[in-house]
């Protein structure tokens, strides 16, 4: 752990009384290393590390009899504060429906999120439509709509090869005249480099003026979410992240860089496959997960 | 970082940026670079302008370092088992697959044994609609090894050359779900009489550090005969594999570079070096 890594530098303190340069380097390549074992951006670690080390070699850590101790305390500090603190919260529109609507790459838990978002805010007593815009993946539409019958919450799908963007817009259509509360749209999974499918989620967003965009994301993404994250913000705009599959043993360090280099916030975690799988993000505990 | 004239410090520090954005990894990318040094005193440069290819050269050397046990042959029946965790790309690479071999004049069949997660079974059957190739089904929620026992049966009665078989997504850090998938591999092996068993992991390319531990868990199970890198035609190098070489022996047999049934190409260790340093 980044706490023995750390104590072994510095266990020959005592008796010297003051941190050397060197054990300040050395301190700063443990941390270094736990960071990019934990899949932070190796930029975005270059800039932690900058402003971890003025501070990591002020008065309370000389002092202190566990330096090592306080030095991952700071970090741990640090990594929660730039996470958000605390926790941010998803809210609702001015009038009905509040739009929400998921966004990412291949794969990565944006349709169960749909599911999950649904179960969440029926058990609040609201009123939910799902849209299933992806019309691209086989069997996608099958998914969601099987999805919403285990839970009983109704699903909007689209006519044979209709288009996303069409197939978005009569779902707010239905949302609007119908009463719901809440209208979650699943989009299909895309690449950050594909224009034209990046123009796509542009105009459904562009027609439907979402209360919030969600970017979901995998925990076990590595150096590329910066990437990921950039583009899709640049090209896209979104809200809040949700960080999926926190389930497993990947450390999650794409939930620092991602907030490092757009500032948005991550505001949910999946935490299994089931729809009740899903849970708010706690920066602290994130933190402490990433230093490992 | 090859415009640079020197060999200098800052040299060094810019390789292994370039190695640790790919997801390489810190403890491979210090191998790569102590490698390449050591080649570096053994026969030094002449120019640096030789410097890429000697870098290449060193990435290639653990690109090389296979050791898995060929796959035992005895059968006219090629089994495939498709693993890996949630939403790696399993499914549509068992389609990538079977339009490959059937293209090229294969009799596949392929088994849905993804009994668990929505619509998994009807997004098989519409693949293999999609590319003509037969489907052993049950119904959601059945058990996977039945599937797969009725699959193997089902293959050698219809004299199929290869079986693919497709599993349920599923994280490698849940003992329960992983003694599921060894029951399955355990019901194939002794239908097939332990021969022409092959088994892949899906990777998906844009996994950081968490792939090592993936496919240490996954081979530790299933003792894995090769990897599959999806999503490879992102922006993310899937550099992880070099770690998964140098640590474990496993190859990369193929790679996935798009969301259509063509888009699945043999793993090319020169390609995928360029790839990386680019
Ligand atoms: N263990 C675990 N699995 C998850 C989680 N969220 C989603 N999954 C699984 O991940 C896989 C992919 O989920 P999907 O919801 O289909 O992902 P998607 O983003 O909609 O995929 P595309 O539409 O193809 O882009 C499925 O097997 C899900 O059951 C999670 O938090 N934990
Ligand atoms: N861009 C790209 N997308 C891919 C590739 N391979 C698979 N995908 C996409 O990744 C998503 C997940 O693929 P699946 O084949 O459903 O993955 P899976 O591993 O079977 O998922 P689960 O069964 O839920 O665990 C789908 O949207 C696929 O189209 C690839 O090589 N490139
Ligand atoms: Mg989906
Ligand atoms: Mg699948």
């Amino acid at each position: 752990t980044l706490t023995n890594r750390l104590s072994d530098v510095f266990r020959n303190l005592r008796g010297r009384g003051r941190l050397s340069d060197k054990d300040v380097e050395s301190a700063m390549r443990e941390i270094k290393l736990a960071l990019l074992e934990a899949d932070v951006n190796y930029k975005v670690v270059k800039d932690f590390i900058a402003g971890v080390k003025e501070k990591a070699v002020g008065e309370e850590i000389l002092k202190s009899l566990t330096p090592g101790q306080q030095v991952v305390k700071l970090v741990s500090d640090e990594l929660t504060s730039l996470m958000g603190g605390s926790p941010s919260t998803l809210g609702l529109a001015g009038k009905p429906p509040t739009i929400i609507m998921l966004v990412g790459l291949q794969g990565t838990g944006k349709t169960s999120l749909a599911a999950k978002l649904g179960l969440m805010y029926k058990s609040e007593g609201k009123k939910v439509l799902l849209t299933a815009a992806d019309v691209y993946r086989p069997a996608a539409v099958q998914q969601l709509e099987a999805l919403g019958k285990e839970l009983d919450i109704d699903v909007f799908k689209g006519e044979k090869d209709e288009p996303a963007l069409k197939v978005a817009e009569r779902s707010y259509r239905t949302a609007d005249k119908e009463g719901y509360s809440i209208l979650i749209m699943d989009t299909a999974g895309r690449l950050h480099i594909d224009e034209s499918m990046m123009d796509e989620l542009k105009s459904i967003k562009t027609a439907l003026k979402p209360h919030s965009v969600l970017f979901v994301a995998d925990a076990m993404t590595g150096q590329d979410a910066v990437n990921q994250a950039l583009q899709f913000d640049e090209s896209v705009g979104f809200d809040g992240v949700v960080l999926t599959k926190l389930d497993g043993d990947a450390r999650g360090g794409a939930a620092l860089s991602v907030k490092a280099v757009t500032g948005k916030p991550v505001m949910f975690v999946g935490t299994g496959e089931k729809p009740r799988d899903l849970e708010v993000f706690y920066p602290d505990r994130m933190a402490s997960r990433i230093i490992g | 970082v090859f415009s640079r004239k020197r060999i200098d410090d800052r040299f060094w520090e810019d390789t292994e940026d370039i190695l640790i954005q790919g997801d390489v990894g810190v403890p491979t990318a210090l191998k790569i670079i102590e490698g390449l040094k050591a080649d570096l005193k053994e026969s030094p440069l002449r120019d640096t302008a030789e410097m890429p290819e000697r870098l290449k050269k060193t990435i290639i050397g653990i690109l090389e370092q296979e050791r898995i046990p060929p796959v035992s042959t005895g059968s006219p029946l090629t089994v495939k088992i498709i693993v890996g965790v949630n939403g790696a790309g399993k499914t549509t690479s068992i389609a990538k697959l079977a339009h490959k071999f059937s293209e090229s004049g294969s009799r596949v069949l392929i088994a849905a044994a993804d009994t668990y997660r929505a619509a998994a079974i009807e997004q098989v059957q519409i693949w293999a609609d999609r590319i003509g190739v037969d489907v052993v089904k049950h119904e959601r929620g059945s058990d996977a090894a039945a599937v797969v026992y009725d699959a193997v049966h089902a293959a050698k009665a219809r004299g199929a050359d290869i079986l693919i078989i497709d599993t349920a997504g599923r994280l490698h850090t849940k003992v329960p779900l992983m003694e599921e998938i060894r029951k399955v591999k355990r019901v194939v092996e002794r239908e097939m009489q332990g021969a022409q068993i092959e088994t892949l992991l899906v990777i998906d390319a844009t996994t950081g550090q968490n792939g090592l531990s993936q496919a240490k868990l996954f081979n530790d199970a299933l003792d894995l005969n090769g990897i599959i890198l999806a999503k490879l035609d992102g922006t993310a190098k899937g550099g992880i594999i070099l770690a998964i070489i140098d640590a474990l022996g496993i190859p990369v047999r193929y790679i996935g570079t798009g969301e259509r049934v063509e888009d699945l190409a043999e793993f090319e260790a020169h390609a995928f070096v360029d790839a990386l340093l680019s």
